[in-house]
C-alpha cells in the first residue's frame, strides 16, 4: 500500500476530530497532538496524567520530539497489549526518528495507522467509525485496508 | 449503517459499509483501567 497515500488519507481521518481542520505532518511531528487524539480516543487510559509527561513546547527540537513520539508509541503499544488484547507484534512501528527529524510521511502512515486501530477499537469506537463511514470513498478504501493490516498482523 | 457519503458507486459502498458495520458489531476487547 503506498504508504504516501496512507499517510494523506490519515491526514484526512485526523481532520474529523474537533478543531483539526488543515493538520499537517509538520504539526504531529512534536507528538503533541497525536497525544491529544489519543487522550480524545480513549481517556480512562491516554489520562491526563499520561498527558503531563508530553512536552508541549519542543519548537523544532528534534530530539525532544522524538523523546515525546517514543512515549507516545509505547503508550499505544501498551494499550494494543493490555487494554485491546491485541497482538501487534508484527506491525512494523514506526522509525521515531525519520519523523521527528524529517517528517517522513512512510514513517507518519505507520504512526497514524496505529492511533487508527486505536480509534475503531475502543469503547467509543462507534464515533469514529461512523465519521470514517462519511468520508470520500476512496479515503475510506485506505482507511479499510490500514486497519484490515493492522488485523492480519493481529490474527496472524 | 449506510455510508451517507454522495457520488458512492453501488458495489465499493457495499463492501465498505459491511466492513466498517462489522468493525461496529465486533466485540471491544478493551478491559478495564
Amino acid at each position: 500500500m503506498e504508504n504516501n497515500s496512507l499517510c494523506s488519507s490519515l491526514l484526512k481521518w485526523l481532520e474529523t476530530f474537533p478543531g483539526r481542520q488543515g493538520i499537517t505532518i509538520h504539526m504531529l511531528t512534536d507528538g503533541v497532538v497525536m497525544a491529544t487524539v489519543l487522550h480524545q480516543i480513549a481517556p480512562e487510559y491516554f489520562s491526563k496524567f499520561w498527558l503531563t509527561k508530553i512536552k508541549a513546547d519542543v519548537g523544532d527540537n528534534w530530539r525532544l520530539k522524538v523523546s515525546n513520539l517514543r512515549k507516545v508509541l509505547q503508550g499505544i503499544v501498551d494499550y494494543y497489549q493490555e487494554q485491546l488484547n491485541q497482538n501487534i507484534k508484527h506491525f512494523p512501528l514506526p522509525d521515531l526518528n525519520k519523523i521527528g527529524e524529517h517528517g517522513d510521511p512512510l514513517e507518519m502512515g505507520r504512526m497514524l495507522q496505529l492511533i487508527l486501530g486505536c480509534a475503531v477499537n475502543c469503547e467509543n469506537k462507534q464515533q469514529y467509525i461512523e465519521a470514517i463511514m462519511n468520508m470520500e470513498e476512496r479515503v475510506q478504501k485506505v482507511i479499510m485496508e490500514a486497519i484490515q493490516e493492522l488485523m492480519l498482523r493481529e490474527s496472524s | 449503517i449506510e455510508s451517507t457519503k454522495p457520488g458512492v458507486t453501488g458495489a465499493n459502498e457495499g463492501v465498505l459499509a459491511n466492513f466498517f458495520n462489522s468493525l461496529l458489531s465486533k466485540k471491544t476487547g478493551t478491559n478495564p483501567p
